[in-house]
């Protein structure tokens, strides 16, 4: 379902250009549930933003569900993902004076085809799924780092999103509530939908049947996950 | 150095009541070093407020060094945070439009006393130490999630504090890098600064030397490291 070729992205700060991905050859088939590892820099949310529509390649193929996505619009590209992504941010990009349950709706208002009716009641239930039953009137900065991240994983999977992207999505949560997270996303992934997780940590990482890791913008190895 | 008598803190969030710390004791002898765990929204990045004097409990006492210190004005306590204390945000608050060396060199030019005169070089030296040496004319949208942690860390130690206070500091970072950092917090403690820091991973919790865990804004735990 997801299908890169040779993709390269550079930045350009000034006069220096970053080469922050420099040729990824990537397949996932529908329904794996893949995690990716790298050091500080390597390139994971230069790749999840061009995997999830947000951003464009300098060079290389992106197929997405068969289709190629790079050289689309910037419409297109949108529709593409608020149908078929849910993706989870390293730095949440939530709302600041929103509360957390609008937050949430926002990403069902932006589904065109609106597949679910009742948006106030959607948004109640992610919350819910994610321990923040009782924080859905806080906004932003009335909540705690880990909450604030588990309000960007709620917005991402409202959608029943057939594809999710999840960047870091437990850097600031404690073991117990990071394995809910990650059960969670086990649950989804049981149900037929294909999750790609980054994450810097192995423990995480174990419950993935697969680990990608980047080293300097490129694939350095590849693996299925053992004793599982 | 460091030292609470009941300290409670309550948010108001419309007609709810938030008692984000019940009530804490705690006494920190200058040159610890100390982690503090507990679940996503336990309380530690408020009692970590209350602590960089950043806020002002509702209820109780706080003896920075020997001195009161709730009860001072906003004016005092930025002065008491500027001489003292180093403080990673959980969130980082970087300035958005400004260059890692900018950002870094603002807590130097913040410092009323300016111990420090060369602050352009004293900046480039903070960054080479968390490894964004070839980093520093980026701004934080131009940076990944963990090297704008470590822009948030070179900020935090670049006035060569007494008190140092860490909100999750290697929450986006890799194992080795997270080494590094932890390595740094290390030096630094064995030079005479004590440490605080907050974090939700045991590995990182081990290299302290006494654990305090929170639990629904208390302390319910408080141990030295054994093993080290
Ligand atoms: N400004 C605020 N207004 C209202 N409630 C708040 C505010 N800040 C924090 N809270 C609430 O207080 C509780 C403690 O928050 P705090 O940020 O201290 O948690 P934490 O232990 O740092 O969590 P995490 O590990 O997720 O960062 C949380 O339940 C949070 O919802
Ligand atoms: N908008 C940008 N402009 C310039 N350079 C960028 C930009 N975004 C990322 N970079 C650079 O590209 C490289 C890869 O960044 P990326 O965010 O993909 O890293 P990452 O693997 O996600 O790291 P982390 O684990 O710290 O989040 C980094 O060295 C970073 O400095
Ligand atoms: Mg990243
Ligand atoms: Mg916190």
């Amino acid at each position: 379902v997801i299908e890169t070729n040779k993709l390269t992205k550079l930045f350009q700060v000034g006069d220096i250009s970053v080469q922050a991905l420099r040729g990824i050859d990537m397949l996932v088939e529908e329904g794996e549930f893949v995690a990716i590892m790298g050091s500080s820099g390597s390139g994971k949310s230069t790749l999840m933003n061009l995997l999830g529509c947000l951003d464009t390649p300098t060079g290389g193929e992106y197929f997405l569900a068969g289709s190629r996505v790079n050289g689309l619009s910037k419409i297109e590209r949108a529709t593409i993902r608020n149908q078929k992504i849910g993706f989870v941010f390293q730095g949440y990009n939530l709302l600041p004076r929103t509360s957390a349950v609008e937050n949430v709706e926002l990403a069902l208002f932006y589904d065109r085809e609106r597949r679910i009716k009742n948006m106030r009641q959607a948004a109640i239930e992610a919350l819910e799924r994610v321990g923040l039953g009782d924080r859905m009137h806080h906004s932003p900065n009335q909540l705690s780092g880990g909450q604030q991240q588990r309000v960007a994983i709620a917005r991402a999977l409202v959608n029943k999103p057939s594809i999710i992207l999840a960047d870091e999505p437990t850097g600031n949560l404690d073991s117990r509530t990071s394995l809910e997270i990650i059960s969670l996303f086990q649950r989804l992934n049981s149900e037929g939908a294909t999750v790609i997780l980054v994450t810097h940590e192995d423990d995480i990482a174990q419950y993935s049947r697969r680990i990608v890791k980047l080293k300097d913008g490129l694939i350095i190895s590849d693996h299925t996950v053992e004793n599982r």
